[in-house]
């Protein structure tokens, strides 16, 4: 998955 | 992704999934707070306010739209459907959380990564998620009939975010630059708080006895 900020997570 | 993350989020479902099974099979939220099931549908509906607007994976995406359905759901069935809303206790599920609500919203208007919209509802939702067990802790600790659907329901719900905070880690070690303070702290303050339903769960599991809290 991209983007190492953590918008990424759920 | 990493298998903490996926761990998380797999543990996180399948607490989802067994309050869903317990209210929907048998037609009881006998022991579940509503006050912590409105506190996720809310701590959801400011987490994932980038559902339109950003796109991580399928995955993501999916995920975000059961957390929202399931919550959104659950409280449905607890104000409203007939037969599951009589076997909610009313006088027993007490907790003021609107009291956890309004300072969870100044927390987040003081301290946030940035001061935008949707990243101060986004804090907003991390300060909420770690206090939002509060009324069902509450409750548990109030009604001493503890069924193991909703005993199972917190452990999961308390063991997700630990995955969360090895996945924090991994990514720590493995990510440059990969740092939140604020998800790291909530995510640490939001286990933390389950740590002592944790101790009781585990010793009613050695001693094969009912799960009791202390009043």
């Amino acid at each position: 998955w991209p983007s190492s900020h953590s918008k990424d997570e759920l | 992704m990493n298998i903490f993350r996926l761990a998380g989020d797999m543990t996180h479902l399948a607490s989802v999934l067994v309050l869903l099974l317990k209210i929907h099979t048998i037609k009881s939220c006998a022991g579940v707070s509503l006050k912590t099931q409105e506190l996720y549908a809310i701590v959801f509906a400011t987490r994932y306010l980038d559902i339109f607007t950003s796109f991580y994976s399928i995955y993501n995406t999916l995920m975000k739209l059961i957390f929202l359905g399931s919550s959104f759901s659950i409280v449905w069935y607890m104000r409203y459907h007939k037969t599951v809303r009589r076997t909610y206790d009313r006088e027993q599920d007490t907790f003021r959380h609107w009291f956890l609500v309004l300072p969870c919203l100044l927390l987040a208007l003081l301290i946030h990564e940035k001061f935008t919209f949707l990243e101060v509802l986004w804090t907003f939702s991390l300060y909420l998620e770690a206090v939002a067990i509060l009324p069902q802790l509450v409750l548990l600790q109030r009604t001493r009939n503890i069924d193991n659907l909703t005993g199972q329901y917190v452990f999961l719900l308390g063991g997700y975010r630990g995955f969360y905070i090895l996945n924090w880690i991994y990514r720590y070690l493995t990510e440059p630059h990969f740092v939140h303070w604020i998800t790291w702290i909530a995510g640490l303050v939001q286990t933390l708080l389950y740590a002592d339903f944790f101790y009781y769960y585990f010793q009613s599991w050695k001693n094969n006895k009912k799960l009791q809290l202390p009043a």
